[in-house]
């Protein structure tokens, strides 16, 4: 339970704000690819092996669906979209293409009883 | 058992296999699905009524484009529960899964229907432009719930990273599709559906038309936005929040007789009829001669049975047809009679093109179409189109006033769907 001791719990303590820990070396990267469906989990939980084919491959896909230059290096860039806040729901595999645009729809008719939800 | 002891979304579900690839499984095969935010869940960032009053509107909007609703249940069993919502942080609501505070991972949800929030994320209400909008991230939760994985495609919600919303958060076309291939669409009858014309001057001080589609189905209604495809956002609302001083439900029809020097506006419900003022949007209280509405359809159109199928109004050659059983009713507006020749059978006034294909008899709306220049039967959720002179003039061994074989409603007006009784006031 959150700590307080006066009956309005104004003296509410404020919950330490945690931060993700950011991704920010190879490691964590690979550990974000795994997690997120984009990589086998690495070898040896914990150790990370030397950047191989697969990783490689991995990362490319990654830029790829998020519009960055499918390089496979892990760059600043690549770094950066990893740390954007997400779903922790996987993507799955079969979504990894799935870059096409939809027609997007023209903004809504104000009808005969505009109505802001 | 424990609820946890699966992986998360988007692996193997309970549902046969089949789906399209990729397209996600069908999760839940109930028409009416419970969700509940756990008491031992509330978040500490939002009032819990604001908290409650999200998740309703992101199930509302779901429920709003598939054949599902989604009932708060408060009381019965947590197990019994279909989908439970709680926040928590770092280790939280015996959850395997561990947020990471602060950024990254903001929420994840379980294959039996559980959603986690990191409630170290700063989640607002729909109306701040700060922060992560709790309601863009339920919606995309629930979407996982019912069976939708990530998609990177531009515009979804299912898109694994969260990205801050524009004024209005609306399921797009695409999503619409997606989920519908799950869940299928939404089918239903109709009390009656018509459209309602309103004149403006443009800028050039000419009187420009316009019109609006409305379907009415029980105490609710939805405005169809013929351009757009699919019903407004935020459709079905409460007829009385729309229409003052009309039958709060189960409308027969709604007639509008429209002539160079006559724009009257009626709805029919059992053996009285009500006149509408577009102007002052409500009803008439009394006519010209200071007789009170509504009236007995007897004394306003002699000779027209109650109550009513439905009816419309035919501008071209100025009658309404009233339905009645399988019999029609031809109305001469101008000499406020039915013509001496009705009642005739609707299979003899409007013949099938195609043999038995007809509705025959209790048709719950004829609805001229001004988007689709064309008068529809509805029946059910069927309809069947009756013959146009465009159509004759392509095929002219075509029956006048023919209708069509029957087609699904739903393939033709989308996402006319209902919602749980409870959100309809949102």
């Amino acid at each position: 339970e959150t700590l307080f001791h006066s009956r309005d719990r104004s003296d509410l303590a404020p919950p330490l704000l945690r931060r993700a820990t950011p991704i920010a070396d190879l490691s964590a990267a690979q550990r974000f690819l795994s997690k997120y469906g984009w990589a086998e989990a690495p070898p040896g939980a914990g150790s990370v092996g030397p950047p191989g084919a697969a990783l490689a491959e991995a990362l490319r896909k990654f830029q790829k669906v998020n519009a960055l230059p499918a390089s496979g290096e892990l760059d600043a860039a690549t770094l950066a979209t990893m740390n954007r806040p997400r779903c922790g729901v996987p993507d799955p595999r079969s979504q990894l293409m799935a870059t096409s645009t939809a027609p997007r729809t023209p903004p809504s008719l104000p009808g005969r009883r505009p109505r802001a939800r | 058992p424990k609820r946890f002891l699966q992986t998360l979304l988007p692996g193997p579900r309970r549902q046969p296999k089949g789906s399209p690839q990729g397209g996600g499984t069908r999760a839940f095969a109930k028409k009416t699905l419970t969700w509940r935010l756990v008491g031992e869940g509330y978040s500490s960032q939002l009032s819990v009524e604001d908290q409650r009053y999200i998740f309703r509107l992101a199930f509302r909007m779901w429920s709003e484009v598939i054949p599902l609703d989604f009932r708060e249940d408060l009381t019965a069993p947590g197990a019994t529960i279909d989908i439970q919502l709680g926040f928590g942080r770092g280790r939280h609501l015996g959850c395997p899964r561990v947020f990471d505070g602060s950024g990254q991972e903001f929420a994840h949800a379980w294959r039996l229907g559980d959603i986690h929030f990191d409630d170290d994320e700063h989640f607002t209400p729909p109306t701040s432009d700060r922060g992560i909008s709790l309601l863009k991230v339920a919606v995309h939760e629930i979407g996982h719930v019912l069976g939708l994985p990530h998609t990177y495609r531009t515009g979804s919600i299912m898109q694994p990273n969260y990205i801050p919303q524009g004024p209005a958060l609306e399921l797009d076309w695409s999503d619409r599709k997606a989920i519908q291939k799950l869940y299928g669409s939404c089918e239903g009858s109709f009390d009656t559906a018509f459209d309602w014309i309103r004149t403006e001057r443009n800028q050039h001080g000419d009187v420009t038309v316009r019109f609006s589609t409305y379907f009415f189905r029980n105490s609710w209604y939805w405005l169809y936005e013929n351009r757009n495809n699919r019903t407004r956002y935020g459709d079905p609302v409460h007829i009385l929040a729309g229409w003052h001083g009309v039958p709060a439900q189960s409308l027969d029809a709604f007639v509008h007789i429209w002539t160079w020097t006559r724009d009257e506006r009626y709805f029919f419900k059992g053996n009285q009829y009500w006149r509408y003022d577009s102007e002052k949007d409500q009803t008439h209280a009394e006519d010209e001669r200071g007789k009170s509405y509504p009236k007995l359809i007897s004394e306003g159109f002699p000779g027209i049975p109650s109550p009513l199928d439905t009816a419309y109004y035919d501008r071209r050659k100025q009658f309404i047809y009233f339905f009645k059983g399988s019999f029609v009713f031809a109305f001469d507006v101008n000499r406020n009679q039915v013509l001496g020749s009705y009642p005739k059978k609707m299979t003899e006034v409007f013949p099938a093109i195609e043999p038995q294909n007809h509705p025959f008899r209790s048709i719950d709306s004829a609805y001229y179409s001004f988007a689709h220049k064309s008068v529809f039967f509805f029946k059910g959720s069927l309809y069947w189109k009756v013959v146009t002179d465009a159509d004759r003039r392509q095929r002219p061994w075509l029956p006048s006033n023919g209708v069509f074989p029957k087609q699904p409603i739903s393939e033709k007006w989308f996402d006319v769907c209902d919602v749980h009784a409870s959100t309809l006031n949102m």
